[in-house]
């Protein structure tokens, strides 16, 4: 079945706090273009799903949010933390 | 490491231990912290002091929530520990999420500390995270048997990269020997097993998995999957009814499920009927249709019921006798698709399971696409 509406934003919010957290993501907040955006979501996607051997897809499917939801620490995957 | 390698340019490092958790005995805590950095002056040159007042390089401390960095905790799960790498002030320190609870012990009930710590550590002299699984770099919390727990080669070398051991003071066993290439002509194995559809072929601390769930042949080192297990296997075989993978050196075996090794083990060989006289297994099968399995030993072979866990009377018979076309010794035994493999040094002998006759001799490395 497809995913609830609701769940799938729930799913969004959290995978966006997970990619600023953890691959360096920034949000694009003053950009005209919501699709900008969400390419450059599904870059740092596809960034994580290569670091931990997934499925390289850009899209936020089931086993990426499983792992997104991995107990772990707190110390960015990628680039550098200050 | 962290981009511009950022390392301690001293070999004496100091830590302090600021606070305890509530979760644990204070006592526990500061044999998890002294373990987590023996690990790692196990393989480098550094050597770790504790002091209990004033600034030391490593400062540890459990917190939740906002704790004074820009890197809030955010209570039970999620992020569970982070730690600074190498530089002054806060460069080097550990936080533990206070929110988590911590235990000793290796359950799915809370998180190891000894497991974190050392993580955390290995970012307070300088590591990144690493993208092999397995390796205590790993970015995400794995439960494992931490008995005996030993650095994965892939953080050895990561700390190695940045502290280098002078060639006095490297441990003999952290100089593995080099794996051999998949299509080498002359590459033998100490041991074979299934392991859950996959086979598993063993070589000093090396593995070569063989899968149906990815086309590639995988490598890693044991250590990858059992930290606490010596490398050098004599024997290994499965039960898969029963999930569970027997693994044998010298006189001692294991038994493991997945990743686990269950309690109670190592346990010594004559546990499973051998004589005193017999000191180590060559190779081991199990035969998925009878539930015997058959251990080799010098040019004789033992029969072992897996229903009444007890060996078959009439054992130990000559090899040569019961299947044809094997006059020597078995280094390693597979069964697969109704065949045995017998192999021996580069070569491997098919048979037919219940005939027990010859049908062709291989490379090893057959199962390798070579």
């Amino acid at each position: 079945f497809p995913v609830a509406p609701e769940k799938e934003k729930e799913d969004m919010q959290f995978a966006q706090k997970y990619l600023e957290n953890f691959y360096d993501f920034k949000e694009e907040k003053h950009s005209l273009f919501k699709s900008k955006n969400l390419d450059h979501m599904a870059d740092k996607i596809r960034e994580m799903q290569s670091f931990f051997g997934l499925e390289v897809t850009g899209e936020l499917n089931r086993k990426t949010m499983d792992m997104m939801k991995q107990p772990r620490c707190g110390i960015p995957d990628v680039h550098s933390y200050s | 490491t962290f981009p511009r390698n950022p390392r301690w340019k001293k070999e004496d490092i100091t830590y302090r231990i600021l606070n305890y958790t509530p979760d644990m005995l204070q006592a526990d805590v500061d044999e998890a912290i002294a373990k987590a950095f023996d690990l790692w002056s196990s393989v480098t040159p550094l050597r770790f002091t504790r002091i209990y007042s004033g600034d030391a390089d490593i400062m540890i401390s459990f917190a939740a929530g906002f704790h004074g960095d820009f890197y809030s905790f955010d209570g039970p799960g999620g992020t569970l520990a982070h730690a600074y790498p190498p530089s002054n002030g806060i460069g080097g320190d550990a936080h533990f999420d206070e929110d988590e609870n911590w235990t000793k012990f290796t359950t799915y009930n809370g998180y190891n500390l000894f497991l974190v710590a050392a993580h955390e550590l290995g970012h307070s002299l300088g590591l990144g995270h690493s993208n092999v699984f397995g390796a205590l770099m790993y970015p995400i919390y794995m439960a494992k048997d931490t008995r005996n727990f030993r650095l994965p080669q892939d953080d050895i070398d990561g700390i190695q990269a940045l502290y280098e051991m002078s060639p006095r003071e490297e441990p003999t066993e952290m100089t593995p020997s080099k794996r051999p290439a998949d299509c080498d002509p002359h590459l033998a194995f100490d041991a074979i097993t299934t392991l859950r559809g996959e086979i598993l072929f063993f070589k000093d601390s090396y593995v070569w998995r063989k899968s149906p769930y990815f086309s590639e042949i995988e490598h890693d080192t044991i250590s990858t999957f059992w930290p606490s297990l010596a490398a050098g296997f004599d024997a290994a075989y499965e039960v898969d009814k029963k999930d569970r993978v027997i693994f044998f050196k010298d006189n001692e075996y294991w038994a493991v499920s997945g990743y686990n090794i269950e309690a109670g083990f190592p346990k010594p060989i004559q546990n499973l009927g051998f004589p005193r006289s017999v000191r180590k297994i060559d190779a081991a099968v199990h035969d998925q249709n009878t539930k015997k399995t058959y251990f080799f030993v010098g040019n004789k072979y033992w029969s072992f019921d897996e229903n009444t866990q007890s060996m078959e009377k009439g054992y130990p018979r000559k090899i040569a006798a019961d299947f044809q076309g094997i006059g020597h010794t078995v280094d390693a035994a597979l069964q697969k698709n109704g065949h045995f493999y017998f192999f021996h040094g580069s070569n491997q002998y098919e048979l037919d399971v219940k005939t027990k006759k010859l049908v062709r001799v291989m490379k090893s490395n057959s199962w390798f696409d070579c």
